[in-house]
């Protein structure tokens, strides 16, 4: 700008030029001890705010009629549930979803399902569809998350359910020390469910068994 | 024990009905 001001949290972001004294400098990169501070603060930085993308990203992906899961999964050659980051950011140019999206926002975007060298894209396709269902849910109370007291008794019902909560299921699972490569007993599935405020009824127990038991 | 493929529960759950 013309006028010289006091520097802004969120003009700290990837790709920005900032002045000190007449001479201009591009911020071309940002230590992890930063942009976890930065991630921290979503509210003083959006850019850094993953909901936030995910949100934009999710009305674009809504108002085109986009199925984004088989996009990646064709990309996923090697059926591992996460793509490397290469063809991850591809997968994402291809649907032309990183066009609005600047540089700061892309890499919030990308360090969010990143876990050692793997991006995780199936926790990325939840997240949208969490989010919009979300959205979708707001203002009419029968679905909004609840709390322990009502159980759902429908598969239906509970996997709605399931869907709205904050937790990332997916995620929570793959991460937990009792699961195995896409494996968990039923008994462990319960209790990892419990312990993130879902309990689930007899029935809805006895529907997972019949439609998601695999031979050990 | 019962084992669960947990991703095939999860693509159920977070499906895409837009």
């Amino acid at each position: 700008s013309q006028q010289p001001r006091i520097f802004r949290p969120n003009d700290i972001y990837l790709g920005n030029v900032i002045s000190f004294n007449g001479n201009d400098f591009q911020i071309i990169e940002m230590d992890n001890m930063s942009l976890d501070f930065c991630e921290h603060f979503p509210d003083e930085f959006p850019m850094m705010d993953t909901f936030k993308i995910i949100g934009d990203m999710m009305h674009q992906i809504v108002d085109r009629r986009l199925d984004i899961r088989p996009h990646f999964r064709r990309a996923d050659t090697k059926r591992r549930r996460w793509l490397d980051q290469a063809v991850f950011v591809s997968t994402l140019d291809g649907l032309a979803l990183t066009a609005d999206l600047n540089d700061q926002e892309v890499l919030t975007l990308m360090r969010r399902f990143k876990d050692a060298d793997s991006y995780y894209y199936e926790e990325m396709c939840d997240l949208v569809s969490h989010v919009y269902a979300k959205n979708s849910s707001m203002g009419t109370p029968s679905t909004k998350s609840r709390k322990f007291t009502i159980i759902d008794s429908s598969l239906e019902a509970f996997k709605q359910n399931a869907r709205v909560r904050t937790i990332q299921w997916r995620r929570t699972f793959r991460k937990d020390p009792q699961t195995h490569d896409g494996f968990v007993t039923l008994a462990i599935l319960e209790k990892l469910f419990k312990k993130h405020g879902l309990q689930l009824a007899d029935a809805v127990v006895d529907e997972i068994r019949r439609t998601y038991e695999v031979d050990p | 024990s019962v084992v669960i493929n947990f991703n095939t529960l999860c693509d159920d759950i977070y499906i895409c009905d837009w």
